[in-house]
């Protein structure tokens, strides 16, 4: 089982053309100048395989992840990212060999907390709780250290002791 | 409670213990809880000692050296609870040349058994890469390619000023 | 004292309003107190516009934006107050080579009228250098060496070997 | 007026064999491996210039300063930093082309603040007010932002707007 695919349409600094990016097992390394969206990645798929605190997030609310237009443009809708894993190995609790996660999230009013979540597993509906599940089952979820975003190493670097301990209580 | 914080502890420190030395090449380092009796009432202090000095406290070793210590104690909870597919943003921010080489070879080398995507700025650490991707942004709106040959990667001056 | 502050604001506003521009190649960006009124009641808000994007507050910015508006600050704060001497540990840090680039011009225009030091791993930023040291270290000893020809620095790896 | 000379004996990871930094105008860059001690130029600036804090110095108290024998040796028991200025614009309170500033610290007994510290300025003895007096008013004390530390870049960078707030009011 490995991710293979990540698709991202207005998320972020990614804008309404879909962009496909092609993993495979191994190191994949990404690089490219500052605020290029390099973070924005690992944004994506915290939103997806993560929790729902958009603190994480680099944003205020759900409002905040959608495509704001960038320069010259108006700012979309709605934002999504779908994941495609391969699951030969059935890790994943869903019997198919290429098993696609999609979250998508619309503007629906004028308000930032106006923001409607889906969930999709291989096209068809699901929700939050199925996600955190299936995700927490194949060990995909964000709860340990599997994701660490940009800042975390000075973070422990600089904390205090009992804030490092708070990282093992998380961990019993 | 406490039994399982212990437990998580023991695990956290041996591991510690096998990955700092192969950091920092050579040094040693370990945990330590502040009330070993009553866990919850203390914190976690984390010494080191980097080849060629005395045994310190994480707080008083170079900018470098910290983010040494602390790369070794997020790899020593990543193999605590291991996962599929990592991903590790500039962890390598501080670190000089020599030592970002060391996390890029150790990271190659977890990457046979799970997925790891590594964001890095320093080109050392591409050559290490299966598959390497170069992001840009024009407009305001952020694209990807995929990249052969590093020699490829479009030198940031040029992409810097199509961006104006 | 309510005056003092908004001489201060006022002042470190109008520096950043010119610096930042500067060090982004093109944006723009302001500083703006939460409570005018009452100043010691509320904060100050950094908003800044990389070249490309929205205008957006510090805080959603890119690891690498953000340092280019903290720096600007530093530089605007230094205005304000300045000294015959200045010393720079590793601002560049979270940049990339040509943002480290933009840093070092600038750094080197102000080298006109003070004196600075700047620590960095950057090769990029020796070559603005009027004088160039390279710090090693042996058993736990610190040295220095002067470097005529930037192609002198050891580079770390005989001078991480040596370290054994 | 500018930055000379500057001496580190037994000073942090700088030995017993004193190191000698000839400054210029204009700019100097250093450079060096992590843990090198690049970091420990600038906290010997402070040290001098600067006010009493050890926090700022990366070290518990004046004791932690002293150069601990690194892999081998036994650990010193004074430590020592001089600065040479050029003063013939006068700008530094002193009636000399050269001023050496000159800070010592020395241990007196086995507690870690069993240490007396030491100021001389040409040679004859001064005092801390003394130093501090006439580094504030040539500009040269610390108290602005002309020494910035290794990670205040980051730490304005994620501080919070009463935090930001604050940097003004000392300003003030
Ligand atoms: N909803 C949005 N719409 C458009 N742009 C956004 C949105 N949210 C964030 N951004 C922009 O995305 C950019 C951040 O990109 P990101 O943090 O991924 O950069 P990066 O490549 O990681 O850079 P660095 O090397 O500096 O860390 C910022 O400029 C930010 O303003
Ligand atoms: N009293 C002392 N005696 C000996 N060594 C000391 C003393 N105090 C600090 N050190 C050591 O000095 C080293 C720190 O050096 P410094 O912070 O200057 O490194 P640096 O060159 O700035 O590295 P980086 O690039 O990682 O920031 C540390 O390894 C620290 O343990
Ligand atoms: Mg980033
Ligand atoms: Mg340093």
């Amino acid at each position: 089982m490995y991710l293979k695919e990540v698709y991202m349409k207005n998320f972020k600094s990614f804008g309404k053309q879909t962009i496909v990016v092609k993993l495979s097992q191994g190191l994949t390394v990404v690089s490219g100048p500052n605020g290029s969206g390099k973070s924005n990645i690992s944004d994506a798929l915290l939103f997806v395989v993560g929790g729902q605190r958009t603190k994480k997030l680099r944003a205020d609310n759900y409002a905040g992840l959608i495509f704001d237009g960038g320069k010259k443009g108006k700012g979309a809708k709605s934002a999504e990212v779908k994941l495609i894993f391969s699951n030969d190995d059935r890790k994943i609790n869903v019997d198919s060999d290429l098993v696609e996660f999609t979250k998508k999230i619309k503007q629906k009013g004028k308000g930032p907390a106006d923001v409607k979540t889906y969930y999709y597993i291989n096209g068809r509906s699901s929700s939050r709780g199925e996600f955190h599940n299936i995700f927490s089952v194949a060990r995909l979820s964000s709860d340990g250290y599997n994701v660490v975003q940009q800042g975390t190493v000075n973070d422990i670097a600089d904390s205090t002791p009992k804030q490092r301990r708070g990282i093992l209580d998380d961990m019993a | 409670k406490k039994e399982k914080l212990m437990e998580v502890f023991e695990n956290i420190d041996l591991n510690f213990k096998e990955i700092y030395p192969k950091i920092c090449r050579n040094g040693e380092g370990y945990l330590h809880l502040e009330n070993k009796d009553e866990p919850f009432e203390g914190g976690l202090i984390i010494r080191a000692r980097p080849p060629g000095k005395k045994m310190r406290d994480i707080r008083y070793l170079s900018g470098g050296e910290k983010s040494q210590v602390a790369i070794a104690f997020i790899l020593a909870l990543q193999r605590y609870d291991p996962s599929p597919f990592y991903v590790l943003d500039e962890v390598d921010q501080n670190l000089d040349m020599v030592n970002s080489e060391v996390i890029a070879k150790m990271i190659k080398k977890n990457s046979a058994s799970a997925q790891f995507i590594m964001i890095s700025l320093h080109k050392i650490i591409m050559n290490f890469a299966d598959h390497l991707y170069a992001c840009y942004i024009k407009d305001g709106i952020s694209r990807m390619v995929a990249i052969q040959n590093i020699q490829d990667i479009p030198s940031y001056d040029e992409d810097e000023k199509d961006n104006e």
